[in-house]
């Protein structure tokens, strides 16, 4: 995260390849069930032996035996809709929530997040000068995407949502796809977009693009669910 | 350092069974671990083989192993089988004096004379569990040069040699030797390799049943890890890793190369070789031949067969996608994702209209050309919606439906135990365009979710 600032995010989760190295984000959206990028994935039928998500944490290299850290192996993939660039991971076995580890809320079908929602993003990836050891969260505000549209020149789809540009580099980076962008509505955090990789990351001046949940919440209510 | 367990080769979940005794030795007690088996086996001459049974912790020694005749191998829940290098390699090490295996021919395919035998051929050797001089195998007495020999049931040739492959030689490499799957287990310099399956004396991260598709086996030379060629921890605790020296298939080109793509990855992007040359947020990739601002390793001619030109995205060592080293000094490496995926989805063979609830076509195959299973089935997935509970979806056979009115289109069970369902090789026809969705937002309703404290550096200093 570029422009952002070390934060607290106890959905964020770290997703790591079999060398044990941080190589994408993802969202705890069920005790069992992470959410990320399609594109952070070889397959959705490669076998995922040794790949582990990585939770209740803030560092990007936690020591093995820092208190609160659960690693827990990841034991299957499930390819969202064609047009999602999303995958569920289904983990080995339940997380344990507590402080450090909260599940994030999913928005109801279709929800169209209104302009001028404040949300946050958050990830260990590049941070260009702050350090990227520990998780950082920038805040950024719902743009609807019509005005997006203008900057994007329509290449901006119903199923993506836009966050307003600013004049300083602000945004999400390397190692931060599949992070969540997450709105605080009603008093709750909610799972409004995800990151994915975009031409640009932290542009002063360019709206930035993510996946909108809200319309493959029923895939994951049923994939949870079947 | 070396492990007693270098001079085995494991078969995981295995049990070996003689189908004429019904059981070996007695299982003895063992506190320690696999190794300490191996301590006792190794010191017996009469013990080929050992079961390690991981939930007691206690081993079973074994006379014979999987080539003593009247035995086979069989799966088992609790038990690991650990037989000698010498009796189950087919090659030899160094002039092949312990070799044990069960060849009886030599090298111009004359059948081995008994060693038991004085005829036809006249001898002086006398079989002993020592000398293992067992049956007519060829075997290798006298520290011959040539390797393991016989005397042969030929009156007219004496002895001959059997023309057994060194392990050195029984398998090259190609390109950097990812493929290499040969019984080679010393280094460049001699050093004995460290088995993969132990952390001492190195501690390290390649644990066998994490990297399954890399045949971590026992102690022998790999390269799971994209190196130049395949290496080996040591058992030299002053020395971590070292290469092993393998001879090569001749050419750099790889039989079995996957398939190269130009403009889309497929799986890693190992076969990725267009000239994407940024990184995914545009940052420009450092040229592979440089070693500025990034030192590194893959240095182009030692890696022939990754197509290292230029600063094109590539993907050399097995990581998640291409990647490349950046220009920015501050981002040493960078995955490449805007490269697209290439489709894994087999071509649309009909189309639906809106969500596809009134679709009644016949496709029955998923995106990604699995058949569908039956709605009437019950395996291999149990259905929620089958004929009887949702009449009005018409589940006929194994047609792609909607009986959820799943808004991403008809789907279905499949018959991959592995995915319980899966939207169809269908698409949305043209005349048919969605709704928006982009209308006033809802009321939102919650459960219990989405709460978490704000105090960042209270809880930094906290954990530190």
């Amino acid at each position: 995260i570029v422009g952002g600032h070390p934060g607290n995010s106890p959905w964020t989760v770290s997703l790591r390849n079999r060398q044990g190295q941080h190589f994408c984000s993802g969202s705890l959206v069920k005790e069992q069930w992470v959410l990320t990028a399609r594109q952070c994935f070889p397959s959705c039928h490669a076998p995922l032996t040794g790949y582990e998500v990585w939770l209740g944490t803030m560092f990007q290299n936690p020591q093995p035996e820092e208190p609160g850290l659960q690693q827990i192996p990841v034991a299957k993939i499930v390819c969202g809709p064609s047009d999602s660039q999303l995958v569920l991971l289904k983990l080995e076995r339940p997380v344990t929530l507590n402080l450090r580890v909260a599940l994030i809320c999913l928005p109801p079908e279709r929800y169209v997040v209104p302009p001028a929602t404040m949300c946050e993003i958050t990830g260990w990836g590049e941070a260009r000068g702050l350090s990227h050891r520990v998780l950082n969260v920038a805040s950024l505000n719902v743009i609807s995407n019509q005005e997006c549209n203008i900057k994007h020149r329509g290449r901006v789809r119903e199923n993506e949502m836009c966050t307003r540009a600013l004049m300083v580099p602000v945004g999400a980076c390397e190692g931060d796809y599949g992070g969540p962008l997450a709105c605080f509505t009603h008093d709750c955090w909610v799972l409004e977009g995800i990151i994915i990789p975009n031409r640009v990351c932290a542009r002063p001046g360019w709206p930035a693009i993510f996946l909108r949940v809200s319309v493959f919440v029923d895939w994951i209510h049923k994939v949870i669910q079947l | 350092q070396r492990s007693p367990l270098n001079d085995f080769q494991v078969l995981r979940g295995t049990e070996l069974q003689h189908l004429l005794h019904e059981v070996a030795g007695s299982w003895q007690k063992v506190v320690g671990d696999a190794e300490e088996c191996a301590k006792h086996c190794g010191a017996r001459l009469d013990c080929r083989a050992f079961h390690y049974n991981m939930s007691s912790l206690s081993c079973q020694l074994l006379p014979w192993t999987q080539h003593s005749p009247h035995t086979r191998l069989r799966r088992s829940a609790s038990c690991d089988l650990f037989q000698k290098k010498d009796y189950v390699r087919t090659c030899i090490m160094d002039n092949g004096v312990r070799y044990r295996g069960i060849v009886a021919k030599t090298v111009d395919g004359l059948l081995c004379q008994s060693w038991n035998h004085k005829f036809p051929n006249d001898h002086k050797y006398k079989p002993t569990l020592r000398n293992g001089l067992e049956e007519n195998f060829c075997r290798n007495p006298d520290g011959d040069l040539g390797g393991p020999w016989c005397y042969t049931t030929d009156p007219t040739v004496r002895f001959q040699s059997c023309g057994i492959k060194s392990c050195r030689e029984a398998a090259c490499i190609w390109c950097n030797g990812e493929d290499y799957r040969g019984s080679v287990d010393h280094t460049e310099s001699g050093r004995e390799c460290q088995r993969w399956d132990l952390q001492h004396p190195h501690v390290h991260p390649f644990e066998p049943d994490k990297f399954l598709d890399k045949d971590l086996d026992d102690n022998y030379c790999r390269n799971p890890d994209g190196s130049e060629r395949p290496w080996c921890y040591t058992t030299d605790p002053k020395l971590e890793r070292e290469f092993c020296n393998l001879p090569r298939c001749g050419s750099e080109v790889q039989p079995h190369q996957e398939a190269t793509t130009f403009h889309c990855f497929r799986g890693k992007g190992e076969g990725y070789r267009g000239t994407a040359n940024t990184t995914t947020a545009g940052v420009p990739c450092q040229r592979w031949e440089a070693q500025s601002p990034h030192q590194h390793r893959f240095l182009p001619e030692k890696y022939a067969c990754k197509d290292l030109r230029e600063n094109f995205c590539r993907n050399p060592d097995g990581s998640e996608a291409p990647w490349c080293f950046t220009t920015r000094p501050g981002m040493r490496v960078a995955f490449c994702y805007q490269i697209p995926r290439c489709t894994e989805e087999v071509g649309t063979e009909d189309c639906y209209n809106g969500s596809g609830e009134q679709y009644r076509g016949s496709v029955n195959k998923t995106r990604k050309g699995v058949p569908c299973q039956h709605w009437s089935a019950e395996t291999p997935h149990k259905p929620q919606f089958t004929p009887t509970s949702a009449p009005y979806a018409q589940l006929k056979e194994n047609f792609c439906r909607n009986p959820d009115g799943d808004s991403h289109g008809p789907w279905c069970y499949t018959t991959d135990p592995g995915t319980s369902f899966d939207y169809c090789a269908l698409r949305r026809c043209n005349d048919d365009p969605p709704v928006s969705i982009l209308d006033p937002p809802d009321q939102v309703e919650f459960e219990k979710c989405g709460k978490k404290l704000d105090r960042p550096h209270q809880w930094l200093s906290k954990l530190r």
